[in-house]
């Protein structure tokens, strides 16, 4: 049987508010051991992504960026529990990034596929 | 036959100095649209890595960091270019890293492996 995401996701997500200060992410990027958050309303459902390049972008141009809703990403690629971890893969590599939330019908966030999870699948144990 | 690190590395990798400051670091990263740069010496050897996450981690912790140096890991955790993917993809998971500079016998860097570049192993592809 090919594997599905759900087998091999992280259900362990950091999330974030929109209007947390860019500081606030960055203090939970590194408490998670993460490069990806998730950015949720108030009733948990998925409304975008900030992740360490985002922060560092902030960096480059710091500007008028002073919360997280000023830095994410809206438009996000995301997969879903019961997907096909080759779908889910040919993701990643298609759009550069390194990890996908996982939602469920009512958009809400199940776990991450990061591209560091994939490894599981290697060495035989699959 | 299992396909091997030089198969699936990503040979343009962006290397930076120990003593170029944060900002310039933050700015090649995203000029490459990567999370990962390679340190080298002026011979062009391996000196360390840094990251989008060491970049947030000095917006945390501001306090004295001012060069690449100051913020770079130099205990790197490496491939070589004939090593098995499989070994490989395996060290990521290990160490919760998403890249491994892929390096010759005098330590120069020949390439990238990065945990986005295991998806070119899906999708029935190899
Ligand atoms: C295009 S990637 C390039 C850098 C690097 N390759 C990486 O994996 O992060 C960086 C951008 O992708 C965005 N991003 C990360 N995960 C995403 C996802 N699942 N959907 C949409 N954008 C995402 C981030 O918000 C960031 O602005
Ligand atoms: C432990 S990871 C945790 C965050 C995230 N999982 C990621 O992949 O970056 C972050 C740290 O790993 C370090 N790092 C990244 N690639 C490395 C490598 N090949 N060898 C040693 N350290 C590495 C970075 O310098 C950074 O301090």
């Amino acid at each position: 049987r090919s594997p599905r995401v759900q087998d091999i996701m992280d259900r362990n997500v950091v999330s974030i508010g929109d209007d947390e200060v860019i500081k606030a992410a960055a203090a939970k990027l590194l408490k998670g051991e993460t490069n990806h958050l998730v950015v949720v309303d108030r009733e948990g459902r998925l409304v975008g992504v900030v992740t360490t390049y985002d922060v560092s972008k902030a960096i480059v141009h710091p500007g008028k960026a002073k919360v997280v809703g000023d830095i994410m990403t809206r438009k996000v690629i995301t997969a879903t529990p019961d997907e096909s971890v080759d779908i889910a893969a040919q993701k990643l590599e298609r759009y550069n990034i390194s990890a996908l939330p996982v939602t469920d019908t009512a958009n809400r966030v199940q776990g991450m596929l990061t591209a560091i999870d994939l490894g599981k699948l290697f060495g035989g144990r699959w």
